[in-house]
């Protein structure tokens, strides 16, 4: 683990009273590792580096712990303050409609995200309604149909629709089946797929969502800036749901995302039951992807 | 971009380094190739920036050339493909890509939908199957070993050429999940002797390291014989694949280039690698 070997790494300079530059630059080679391996974009491990080695050199030691543990304290705490602070509230409309929309690369977890985030609408005593706005995949519609069914949340669905027309349509018929908040399910799309991205405005044209959340796959590697990066410029993506994170990836992506977006992770996914999703916890993922 | 006919020097060193860490191939990976380019240029076997470029992109050609990359297909009788992989990585549509490269061919096509699981997984391979001229094996009721056997069943029974077997998406450190995989494998080995000839697991091109560790798990659930990189018309390179070679080496056998069922091709070594410094 790498609280293991920077411990190796300043075994040497046991009595030093402060970390050096050149005791410091090994042990910045075993967190590059660390994070590159974690699927950090290497851009984004360079910067970290940058603000590790900052706040590293010269800080006086601290008498009770070894240099290598207070090392990853800085390394950990650097960490947890570029994950932002968790926050995993839906900012609900006083009045009227909320409407939340979820976007992102094919096969990220949306249509499995927007039926848990029907069942936590639900929990916090608001009245979800799904919107089957993936008219191209075959079954998309179906299975958010038999996703609502399992709910017993109302599902609205045109087969043969235009996405923003039964995006539209369905704003306009959440009153009558007393929803307040309606949760559209959008095709995966390549956010270099001019076309597709341009529904996604046409979309958000016609029914102005009050959250855009984009959903990201949690072992995705450096690709992670290109795709997060370019959603994050043409939309306004309001905040980010991290999905499979009950397997081993380490979730580098989860940094890569948030240094390139500025947007905060609200959710994370953690298996494929409507109850698996949870509030993002930045302590826990600079753990999770140190190692 | 690498500036053409430059002297290589450090600069070049730490250009060359980002863009092979952007493509996945991963430290360990990356750290011998850059080792290889010192060696070369202290041997004098190449001075500038496109000596460097042309030196990777032939010795990773090479590499990668070495993969077997042709289906193995059944002496006599059926032909058996076993498809998994974690979630969403892209089996279902691989799987009506493959069908659809065989039924042009002519064969008699089956497909087993063994992903009783998910929301209307049989219903996504149904449509699929009717797409792409293939028929399909399906019980929404039964379990996904009992789908498997019924479907091998048909294929012998009624002379098909190949059966391929879709089974849902699973995260590789589900131990429960792996032994339904594994219960699958040999329900198919019994049923029909040589199966499964094809084991092939399907990679979204977007993993990163991780894929690693899939590449093991599944290969030590029902030994994968071959991957499927999905996705690859992303901005996603798949560089994880030649980078995994050191701890794993399974061959690309086939890449999807898209959502149509003709968005499949042959694994190219050369144009793979030249996409990766494109
Ligand atoms: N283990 C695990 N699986 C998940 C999670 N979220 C979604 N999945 C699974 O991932 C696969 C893809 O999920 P979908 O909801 O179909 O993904 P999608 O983004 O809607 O896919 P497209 O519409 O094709 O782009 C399914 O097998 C889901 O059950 C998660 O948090 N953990
Ligand atoms: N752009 C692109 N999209 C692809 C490719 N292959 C699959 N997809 C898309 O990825 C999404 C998931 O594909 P599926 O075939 O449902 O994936 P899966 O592995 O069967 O998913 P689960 O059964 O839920 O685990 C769908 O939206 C597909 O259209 C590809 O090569 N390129
Ligand atoms: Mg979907
Ligand atoms: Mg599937």
């Amino acid at each position: 683990s790498l609280s293991k070997s920077l411990e190796k790494v300043f075994e040497r300079m046991r009595g030093k009273p402060r970390l050096t530059e050149e005791n410091v630059q090994e042990a910045l080679r075993e967190v590059r590792l660390a994070l590159l391996e974690a699927d950090v974009s290497y851009k984004v491990v360079r910067d970290f580096l940058g603000k590790v080695t900052e706040r590293a050199l010269g800080a006086e030691l601290i008498k009770s712990v070894t240099p290598g543990q207070q090392f990853v304290k800085i390394v950990h705490d650097e960490l947890e303050a570029l994950m932002g602070e968790g926050d995993s509230t839906i900012p609900y409309r006083k009045e009227g409609l909320t409407v939340l929309m979820l976007v992102g690369l094919q096969g990220s977890g949306k249509t499995t995200t927007c039926a848990k985030l029907a069942m936590l609408v639900r929990q916090q005593k608001h009245r979800p309604m799904l919107v089957a706005a993936d008219v191209q995949r075959p079954a998309a519609i179906d299975q958010l149909e038999t996703l609502g069914r399992q709910l017993d949340v109302p599902v609205h669905l045109e087969r043969g629709g235009i996405p923003p027309l039964i995006c539209k349509q369905a704003v306009a018929k959440a009153g009558e089946l007393n929803c307040d908040v309606v949760i559209l399910d959008t095709a995966g799309r390549l956010h270099i797929d001019l076309q597709m991205m341009n529904e996604l405005k046409d979309i958000v044209r016609m029914v102005k969502p009050d959250q855009t959340f984009l959903v990201c796959d949690a072992m995705t590697g450096q690709d992670a800036v290109n795709s997060a990066g370019e959603f994050n410029q043409q939309l306004p993506v309001d905040g980010v749901i991290l999905t499979k994170l009950d397997g081993d990836a380490r979730g580098g992506a989860a940094l890569s995302i948030r240094s390139v977006t500025g947007k905060p992770i609200k959710f994370i996914g953690i298996g494929e039951k409507l109850d698996k999703l949870e509030p993002f916890h930045p302590d826990r993922m600079a753990t999770r992807i140190l190692g | 971009v690498l500036a053409a006919g430059r002297e290589l020097d450090e600069a070049t060193i730490a250009e060359l380094e980002e863009q092979l860490f952007q493509a996945d191939i991963g430290p360990r990976a990356v750290d011998r190739l850059i080792g290889h380019i010192r060696r070369a240029y202290k041997m004098r076997e190449i001075r500038t920036t496109d000596q460097v470029l042309d030196y990777l992109k032939t010795e990773l050609k090479k590499e990668l050339g070495e993969w077997d990359t042709s289906i193995r297909f059944a002496q006599s009788g059926p032909t058996v493909i076993l498809v998994a992989g974690v979630n969403g990585s892209g089996k279902t549509t691989s799987i009506a890509k493959l069908a659809k490269l065989y039924c042009d061919e002519g064969k008699k096509v089956v497909l087993a939908a063994s992903d009783t699981f998910r929301a209307a997984a049989v219903e996504q391979l149904t449509v699929w199957a009717g797409r792409v001229g293939a028929e399909i094996v399906r019980n929404e009721s039964a379990d996904p070993a009992a789908v498997a056997f019924d479907a091998a069943d048909k294929a012998l029974a009624r002379g098909f050429d190949v059966l391929i077997v879709d089974t849902a998406g699973r995260l590789h450190t589900r131990e429960t999940l792996m032994e339904e995989l594994t219960k699958i494998r040999r329900v198919l080995e019994r049923k029909i002797p040589g199966a499964p000839h094809e084991v092939l697991l399907v990679l979204d091109a977007t993993t990163g390291q991780n894929a690693i560790s899939q590449a093991e798990k599944f290969t030590k659930a029902i030994n994968v014989t071959g991957l499927v990189l999905a996705k690859l018309d992303g901005t996603a390179k798949g560089g994880i694949v030649l980078g995994m070679r050191d701890q794993i080496d399974i061959p690309v056998k086939f890449v999807g280039l898209g959502e149509k069922a003709d968005d499949l091709e042959p694994f190219d070594a050369g144009k793979f690698v030249d996409a990766i410094f494109d």
